[in-house]
């Protein structure tokens, strides 16, 4: 079946783009098809897969208001089986623009369900907001995989997140679930990690996922080569521990 | 004079929080009297300076829709000559409920000009986006302040933030000035950093603040405690750090 997922939290810097880069990177080496959705006007995920100004022409943002369908704002990357429907900055007015809009919370679920969809896997990278342009990808997608910092600001913001989906499964999406939280940049020296990922794990049980993130600057470089880490480095411990987390996914995916 | 600081960026975690809650303390601990806006949803601002949810009840939220004004939204801290305004997740719904109000991105530039401010230096904390409520922040302050992470997809935003900055200046505050860009979460030992830090000074030149931010677990740890670092631990390398980034400010404001 195919797989929507939405990689979300409002709280900044967590890892939500290096997530969906590199899980789908490890997806599409197993031979899955996969498409990543880039909803954040920065245009991270875009960029990490060395997508030039030019090739964003169409994307996310001409969707979202109807101007393009999926197929036509959908691009092929260097990697096999791996395409992306990338962003620009336009996606800051979209906020604005789609107020006013029919079924203004369902432009990306309308515009999915209207395409063929030749993917096994589809992520949405998220911008670290829970406004508007977000709620698309809450209503669009089936499953939320959370990336949490372990610091405490982060933490502070998971109660919020938890609420919002909770009110988007009963008013707009019944079949948005939670599907997992996932670790990132952890630190094993630091006591504030082992006391945060303590905490997580006693609240949220199997939802966290056992494969944790480490903090490896390989990860921080491999942006500015146009590439995932596991591309740029499968050695080291960030791709080693993305390609187990992929693992994870497909595990407890045939599970579900 | 009274010196009116947004601190900004739209990518998110690069410590825009950390930055308005240290310098505000470091500022108020040499006599000065500080106003700390906090306009993120999250509230990570408010709860750096431990101010409880029964506190919020008003704040940043009401003010931006006019049924409170100034000073019924801003609260003591325990810190002397330190003020805030608390953030709820309230404010999350107020990108769209402002789009329909007159003078909707001059609301709190108007609520600030009908109050009594009995300040020296007011510092407003914005989330980690460009929309409607980060520019109202935009329209009523007058320097901006950027905390940058020497990362290579940080630097990528960088140049829509310096455009919405000339557009903000062109055709809603002309008195709006990039005042400087403070490098944060510095790792010495570590080449990116090192080349992102050149990068920039290469650009920006002298609105690249000499003071650096190194990276410093003490400083993730202190928000647990509802405190700023400055008062959790002083004599760590980032709380020295944020205090001499204040004699900085209180350098260049001079000469300004
Ligand atoms: N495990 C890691 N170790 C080291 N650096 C990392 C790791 N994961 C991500 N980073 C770096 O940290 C920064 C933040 O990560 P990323 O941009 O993926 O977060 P995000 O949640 O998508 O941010 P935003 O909220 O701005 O969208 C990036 O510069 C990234 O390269
Ligand atoms: N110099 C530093 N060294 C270590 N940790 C830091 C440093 N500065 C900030 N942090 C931690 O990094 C995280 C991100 O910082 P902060 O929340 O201030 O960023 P932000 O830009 O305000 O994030 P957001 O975009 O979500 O508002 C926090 O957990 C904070 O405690
Ligand atoms: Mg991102
Ligand atoms: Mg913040």
């Amino acid at each position: 079946p195919l797989r929507l997922i939405a990689v979300a939290n409002q709280k900044g810097g967590v890892g939500k783009t290096t997530t969906v880069v590199n899980l789908a990177t490890a997806l599409a080496a197993v031979g899955k098809r996969v498409l990543v959705i880039d909803l954040d006007p920065q245009g991270n995920a875009s960029t990490s897969f060395g997508i030039s100004q030019e090739a964003r022409a169409t994307g996310t943002y001409d969707v979202l208001l109807g101007r393009a369908d999926v197929s036509q704002a959908t691009k092929a990357t260097t990697i096999p089986g791996l395409s992306i429907m990338p962003a620009t900055v336009d996606l800051t007015g979209a906020e604005i623009e789609l107020i006013d809009m029919p079924r203004r919370e369902f432009r990306l679920r309308d515009a999915l369900r209207g395409a063929v969809l030749p993917y096994d896997y589809i992520f949405v990278d998220c911008p670290p907001s829970l406004t508007l342009v977000t709620l698309n990808a809450l209503v669009a997608m089936e499953w939320v995989l959370v990336p949490l910092q372990c610091e405490f600001l982060a933490l502070e913001g998971l109660s919020h997140l938890v609420r919002t989906l909770d009110r988007v499964r009963r008013s707009l999406n019944p079949r948005l679930e939670l599907h997992g939280l996932v670790l990132t940049m952890f630190d094993r020296r630091s006591n504030l990690c082992e006391q945060v990922s303590a905490d997580v794990r006693s609240y949220f049980g199997p939802k966290v996922y056992d494969t944790v993130i480490p903090r490896n600057v390989r990860i921080s470089e491999a942006p500015s080569h146009g590439k995932p880490v596991l591309l740029y480095d499968w050695r080291c411990p960030g791709a080693q521990a993305y390609a187990q987390l992929a693992t994870e996914l497909l595990r407890r995916g045939a599970a579900a």
